[in-house]
């Protein structure tokens, strides 16, 4: 079963003075930044079985029948989960959480491929959106850390961001579905932007 | 034509179209506006010289003595308007890069720096800063958080506990900053959050700066023996690291930018998490 334990030995090691500073060597530094690494990696897959639980209402964990992901590189727009083709017939829904102890409204934005994608709320509701074209910039830094730092030759950069506005419970989580846009024409409070450079 | 604004609610920021900086900031919920420019300038690292050997280094941040380098004069920018977010994307050279966001009902802008790699071909270090400059006068004050605290005042060349004669005129007034800086004139406060730990001053009264990157040719001899130039690789091809991160900015009435100080810094601390799958929604809400 995956675990924090490796985090809390990662996060432990990395309190040395030379860890707080960067003034280790460069040979401890990468070392500093495996164990870090491979300690969220684990944490990571702790987090996706936790909200595979409180996201079902089966008693326990283990028959949750659906598995998270996340994304790490979200900031140099490389997110396997959000580029996948999403279907009519199968959503991309996104769990938000919220850690802290107050009512939260942010903005989520996660790379897609498509431009006819639609949110909605997990009532149901369509929630506006805005997409804003991946700059050249981001793609360069996509290939070369991708490439550098997980060892894979990523595919075609995605084209868009995809931007909405979540609202989240203290403490608490909320669910949004993104799949292909069929009806947007028939929900007047849903708005949807596409905004070139100028 | 001058001007282009851009905020899609009270937070209001205006940058020259023939210069392409940042020239105003105004929250028209609370009446402040301030006159500012932002720009990206370096410190050349001092290599050691006659009257005293130190280089800069991982443990010393120690410039050559001249004043920082201004990346540019005038900056390309490309504006982006939405009904969510507003964006302006500046490139200051080629390898400074960022963008300013102002999203709906967001009182702050976020600003995402991407810096590297830093070029040492000429045969310097470089100290990379982002300075915010207004006509505020402070009175050599300003302040820093205590290891994410407390924001305690700092007085420019100056402890209160002993008599310090300044050597170093920018890095004896640098702080080390994990939550943010600001200062204030007694009418308005500038506020600048971090989401990494930097090191930040005030040079000048009306100025911030924070240093968000740095590549460097000398070991200080202080212990660490290698020089500060991480670099990453692809193919045995290598280069220096390029930095990607945020820094948020705010305008308050003097004595009201402590509670957005407090409660922003927890959010760019703990962010939402985010996590997906791929589910026929039906059955997802069924179950």
């Amino acid at each position: 079963n995956p675990s924090t334990l490796s985090l809390g030995d990662a996060l432990g090691i990395a309190q040395h003075h030379d860890a707080v500073t960067g003034t280790a060597k460069q040979h401890t530094t990468n070392d500093y930044a495996k164990r870090l690494s491979y300690g969220a990696s684990e944490a990571e897959k702790s987090v996706d079985v936790a909200l595979s639980c409180i996201t079902s209402s089966r008693n326990h964990c283990a028959s949750a029948a659906v598995s998270f992901s996340q994304c790490n590189l979200l900031n140099i727009s490389y997110c396997p989960a959000t580029e996948k083709v999403i279907s009519v017939e199968k959503s991309l829904v996104v769990v938000a959480y919220n850690p802290l102890g107050w009512y939260q409204t942010d903005f989520v934005r996660i790379p897609v491929n498509d431009d006819k994608l639609a949110v909605r709320d997990s009532d149901g509701n369509y929630i506006a959106t805005q997409l804003v074209e991946v700059d050249n910039i981001t793609s360069s830094l996509r290939r070369l850390y991708v490439e550098a730092y997980l060892g894979v030759s990523p595919k075609e950069t995605p084209k868009y961001w995809l931007i909405f506005q979540v609202s989240i419970p203290p403490i608490g989580w909320n669910t949004y579905f993104i799949s292909k846009d069929s009806q947007k024409v028939a929900h007047s409070e849903y708005t949807s932007s596409y905004a070139t450079m100028e | 034509n001058e001007t282009i604004e851009i905020g899609p609610g009270p937070f209001k920021l205006q940058f020259s179209s023939t210069s392409g900086q940042l020239k105003r900031i105004t929250n028209h919920r609370t009446g402040v506006d301030i006159p500012i420019n932002q720009s990206f300038l370096w410190y050349e690292a001092s290599s050691g010289d006659a009257a005293d050997g130190q280089a800069s280094g991982a443990y010393i941040f120690r410039p050559d003595g001249a004043p920082p380098v201004p990346s540019s004069s005038s900056v390309p920018l490309k504006v982006i308007q939405g009904p969510l977010v507003d964006e302006v994307h500046q490139q200051f050279n080629s390898w400074i890069y960022q963008v300013i966001r102002v999203y709906k009902e967001k009182e702050h802008a976020e600003i995402e720096f991407t810096i590297g790699p830093i070029p040492t071909d000429d045969g310097t270090g470089k100290e990379v800063i982002t300075r915010l400059m207004t006509n505020m006068v402070t009175n050599s004050t300003f302040y820093t958080d205590s290891n994410g605290r407390d924001f305690l005042k700092r007085v420019r060349d100056y402890r209160a506990d002993w008599n310090l004669q300044v050597t170093q005129p920018v890095s004896g007034n640098y702080y080390p900053l994990n939550l943010g800086i600001y200062s204030t004139d007694g009418k308005s406060e500038l506020s600048v959050l971090v989401d990494r730990g930097v090191g930040g001053s005030s040079i000048k009264d009306g100025e911030i700066e924070i240093m968000l990157h740095r590549r460097l040719l000398y070991d200080d001899s202080r212990g660490v023996a290698e020089a500060l130039d991480e670099q990453v690789c692809v193919n045995y091809a290598c280069e220096g690291l390029t930095v990607r991160g945020n820094y948020y900015l705010s305008v308050d009435q003097f004595g009201s930018g402590a509670h957005w100080r407090r409660t922003f810094g927890q959010q760019i601390y703990s962010p939402l998490l985010l996590a997906f799958a791929h589910a026929d929604e039906e059955s997802w809400k069924s179950s």
